[in-house]
């Protein structure tokens, strides 16, 4: 009974983290935060030992990664522990005998991955409808879990977009240009910069995107012009446009700074 | 000022600092 016992938790805490993480929209759940956060600060530890920021490529790689292992694995682990809580869950469908430990583990991925029951059949019509649930609960997991790995990716091209958008404005000499050009296209990048933060806060791991270039590195780029933003402010240059903006770069400073700095 | 640390930590969270 121990099995099921931690079965139960084990399936409990993985449904709500990955619920919570694909669905909520309100960021992610503890352990997918604490996943994605531990291996970002092995990439950035990595980093700082390496002469280029290429290591950093593959941060968001390893992350996806490693959250899909830990949602799956936990998912199967799960299915397999409750069918080891009892003897006759499983049973071989030609010889009619109870399978073994490993073939209840084959069983369960089996199952899981929507594939069908491999030669084994559940032993009672308690385990039949486990089954039926635990093979949708795999049908939901694959296919939610992908659709949220396309926003995510959606949200780091819109990222990069918007750092070489900020660079290619800053790409003047003159600061009093900077400042002209920030003003001309000050709503667009106004509502580019809302749009990464609400990606900022329905996908957190698209912080852990890193890219190898300044120009399409956010952070450099944002730091630059919120310094452009601060000064031209101080110098009331055209404040009905730039307010606005410095609004939007504080609520986007509020997003990181509660989350991730 | 604040501002200005909450960017460096923004730098460093990104891997800049190095």
């Amino acid at each position: 009974e121990i099995y099921l016992y931690i079965a139960i938790c084990l399936l409990i805490i993985v449904a709500y983290d990955f619920f919570f993480t694909v669905i909520s929209i309100n960021g992610a759940g503890l352990i997918t935060s604490m996943i994605s956060k531990g291996i970002a600060r092995c990439f950035l530890w990595m980093n700082t030992k390496a002469v280029n920021r290429t290591i950093l490529r593959f941060s968001g790689v390893a992350i996806i990664l490693a959250l899909i292992c830990w949602w799956l694995g936990a998912l199967w682990i799960g299915f397999f522990l409750s069918l080891l809580s009892d003897h006759t869950a499983v049973m071989d469908a030609s010889s009619a005998t109870a399978a073994p430990t490993i073939d209840k583990f084959y069983f369960s991925g089996y199952m899981l991955s929507t594939l069908g029951n491999g030669d084994f059949v559940p032993g009672s019509s308690g385990w039949k409808v486990m089954t039926a649930i635990f093979s949708f609960s795999g049908f939901i997991f694959i296919t939610t879990g992908m659709t949220y790995l396309i926003s995510v990716s959606s949200a780091v091209l819109h990222k990069r977009s918007l750092a070489l958008f900020i660079a290619n404005l800053l790409y003047v000499k003159d600061e009093g240009d900077k400042v002209q050009a920030v003003i001309r296209n000050g709503d667009q990048l106004r509502n580019m910069i809302n749009k990464h933060n609400q990606n900022h806060l329905a996908y957190p791991i698209v912080h852990y995107f890193y890219s190898t270039d300044e120009t399409t590195s956010l952070a450099p780029n944002l730091a630059r012009i919120d310094q452009l933003l601060v000064d031209a402010l101080k110098n009331n240059v055209d404040s009905n446009t730039l307010h606005p903006l410095y609004h939007s770069m504080n609520s986007y400073l509020h997003t990181v700074n509660g989350t991730f700095v | 000022d604040i501002r200005k640390a909450l960017f460096k930590d923004i730098l460093k969270s990104d891997g800049w600092d190095s």
